[in-house]
């Protein structure tokens, strides 16, 4: 049995959103400490791993290990139909066919309920490991994806430069080029506002425009984003939950 | 364009 409540249904709709246009058919695996989800998109370049900690739940109970296949676009428009402040309830039987949604307006009493049919969808099981990266850089999610919607339109791909002091995005197509320069800075009035970069070695890569412009749909979990580069390794792109994450691995373009 | 790689097996284990 599941029965897993969010105090206000926006947090579930806002995970959702962050990657139902990477990928399309998800296995959500519930346990008893939260849930889990990894899915790799059609092309095989990016990766999605979710976790949702018990603890981002306002109520949260899982008895037996249950996996809930759904496809995200069903999913979404079922969510498209609670309220943001509304709570939502996912509750699910130990063996389920369909997952039941339930959003309560406490104000006004309201209680609409859904019922989501659920798949089989025979997806890998991925083990991602913890790798080494020659870059972790922290820095505000709003800064990233306008770095990224503004360059992208120049080419299809970006260039992300990062040495001991500075973290360089270029781009250059068919109608022009484009830079964008940061500084590793710490912002003492709102931390999050700092960007952060520890650097082991420098790292110059290049990545597909079109994954970074579905990775920054993240950017509405989390004012920072963590960006760890690696030339051996895909990247890696987090927002984190209060408890938990949504992960983006993305597999770089060859360099020259 | 510059070739794309991809996710590598290491990361998708059956």
């Amino acid at each position: 049995m599941l029965e897993a409540k969010f105090e206000q249904a926006s947090l579930f709709k806002r995970i959702i959103d962050g990657f139902k246009d990477c990928v399309q058919l998800v296995n959500f695996q519930c346990k008893e400490d939260g849930i889990i989800a990894q899915a790799v998109d059609d092309s095989r370049v990016l990766l999605v791993s979710l976790e949702i900690g018990k603890d981002a739940f306002q109520e949260f109970r899982c008895d037996h290990p249950i996996t809930l296949g759904m496809d995200l676009n069903s999913l979404s428009k079922i969510l498209r139909c609670g309220n943001n402040t509304d709570s939502l309830t996912l509750i699910a039987d130990d063996t389920p066919d369909s997952l039941l949604l339930l959003f309560e307006d406490t104000k006004r009493e309201r209680i609409s309920e859904y019922s989501l049919k659920l798949m089989d969808i025979d997806a890998d099981f991925l083990k991602i490991e913890e790798l080494q990266y020659d870059t972790t850089i922290m820095m505000p999610s709003a800064d990233f994806s306008k770095t990224v919607r503004d360059l992208s339109q120049l080419s299809d791909s970006l260039n992300i430069l990062v040495t001991k002091e500075t973290i360089k995005f270029v781009t250059d197509g068919d109608i022009g080029s484009g830079s964008v320069i940061m500084k590793p800075f710490i912002d003492m009035e709102n931390p999050d506002e700092s960007i952060k970069l520890e650097m082991e070695q420098p790292v110059d890569l290049t990545f597909g425009s079109k994954y970074l412009l579905d990775i920054v749909k993240g950017s509405a979990l989390s004012n920072k984003i963590g960006i760890r580069l690696s030339s051996e390794a895909p990247a890696l792109f987090q927002f984190d939950l209060t408890s938990g994450f949504l992960q983006f691995f993305l597999a770089p373009k060859f360099s020259d | 364009p510059i070739p794309q790689n991809k996710i590598p097996s290491y990361f998708i284990n059956r």
